[in-house]
């Protein structure tokens, strides 16, 4: 379960505040995947309490409401980032990153699709620079998309180019997913899938031994 | 594991906040940092094993306006039914009450009054009228709340409420359940040339695939 409370002294109307909660949550928390359960008790909440002094928002259509968006993004990403790190039985954090998208909805989609991938998760933690458990989890995202297009890193490493695997020094590869697994770091997957401006980015963790001991032991 | 990691079983350490960066600082604290809140986070004998905090509450001195996310989970549980109620009932709220332990999931009628008869306590407590009040559960799931303990505690956490960092850290540690590590994060910027203030808290580590709206 995750839960979340964030507070502001920001000043909003009711109906922009919940706008702007609604908006960062999907880019956030509604981002993040440890072992694709959904719980019965996931829940956030915000409250503005408006006593800061600053400009009231009245309107989603102006620079102060988008600071504020911006605002609670990072935030809401730096909570939910801090949850996938610490996922049970996790040596490293995954991000997703994906662009070229037809919009910012798609490619959150696309970037779910592989930080869910137990798959791709089991082989961050094998070390595997495994690319086409990456891609594959790309196409099954339900999103159509010419595969030619596909582009994929990990890291600064290319490993896949407008759809045709390339050749890459797969020992440097895995020694990147390695370094991140030993110091708990972030293994970073680029994906792009055109050539269109929707972006977006997923977090989640890699797939280890002791997840199962834990839930093994933990009794629901 | 946290046995493994030998880490004390009261105290967990705080999470690596990975922010994304921006016009904005980074500052200490978590739910307390922004003007008008409160929080706590006490051991109130919730839990089935060990005396880490496990009943945190974060309160508002005015009524601040309130949003929600809400799992799409259709078996939701007891809280989540109450805080879509609470939410749909006024735009306005006061305080949030969290308890780690049991979920309250999946406990039928009984536990949906013990949630109303949790937030009532707190309202009544704090002088505000119980559509006020937030109640999130989080621990095993098909347990209701262990409510004496949770009740008894109360004015305690009442007196422990504090607008520091160290109430906030308190908090964050009170939420978590299998997490090794605590949650929590503040920024300060600006808007329209005033210093603003964001913070929050999470907790989870597991049953992680977040579905909400």
């Amino acid at each position: 379960t995750m839960l979340g409370v964030v507070t502001t002294d920001a000043l909003v109307t009711s109906d922009i505040w919940r706008e702007i909660v609604r908006i960062s949550v999907n880019r956030s928390f509604n981002q993040i995947t440890v072992d694709g359960d959904t719980s019965t008790n996931d829940c956030v909440i915000a409250l503005a309490s408006g006593i800061s002094g600053s400009t009231k928002i009245y309107s989603l259509d102006c620079y102060e409401a988008r600071q504020l968006q911006a605002c609670l993004d990072a935030v809401m990403q730096g909570l939910a980032k801090s949850i996938a790190w610490d996922g049970e039985g996790a040596t490293c954090l995954i991000e997703v990153t994906v662009s070229g998208a037809n919009n910012e909805a798609e490619a959150a989609k696309f970037a779910r699709s592989v930080a869910s991938s137990s798959l791709v998760k089991a082989a961050v933690y094998g070390r595997d620079p495994n690319w086409g458990r990456i891609a594959c989890a790309v196409g099954y995202a339900g999103i159509d998309f010419n595969p030619n297009d596909l582009n994929i890193s990990l890291g600064s490493i290319s490993l896949m180019n407008s759809g045709q695997p390339r050749q890459f020094d797969r020992a440097a590869a895995s020694s990147y997913l390695r370094q991140a697994g030993e110091t708990h770091g972030t293994v970073e997957i680029h994906i792009s899938v055109g050539a269109h401006q929707g972006s977006g980015k997923a977090w989640g963790c890699d797939l280890s031994y002791d997840y199962v001991k834990i839930n093994a032991e933990y009794t629901t | 594991v946290r046995s493994d990691m030998g880490i004390d079983s009261n105290h967990i350490p705080a999470a690596p906040i990975l922010l994304p960066e921006g016009p904005w600082t980074q500052i200490a604290g978590g739910v307390t940092a922004a003007k008008g809140f409160k929080a706590a986070g006490i051991y109130g004998g919730l839990r089935a094993k060990g005396e880490k905090p496990d009943l945190a509450l974060v309160t508002c001195d005015v009524d601040a306006v309130s949003a929600g996310a809400f799992t799409k989970n259709i078996v939701a549980a007891a809280p989540i039914t109450y805080c879509r109620k609470v939410l749909d009932a006024s735009s306005l709220a006061r305080a949030v009450l969290i308890n780690a332990g049991q979920a309250n999931a999946a406990t039928g009628d009984a536990g949906y009054q013990d949630t109303i008869e949790c937030a009532n306590a707190v309202a009544e407590l704090l002088r505000l009228s119980p559509e006020a009040v937030f109640i999130q559960s989080t621990g095993v799931i098909g347990q209701r709340i262990k409510k004496e303990a949770l009740l008894n505690s109360l004015p305690k956490l009442m007196g422990s409420l504090s607008s520091t960092v160290e109430g906030g850290d308190s908090a964050a540690v009170a939420i978590t359940t299998t997490d090794l590590v605590s949650k929590s994060v503040a920024i300060e910027t600006k808007i329209g040339g005033t210093p603003i203030r964001i913070g929050g808290m999470a907790k989870g580590s597991g049953m992680i695939h977040p579905n909400m709206a």
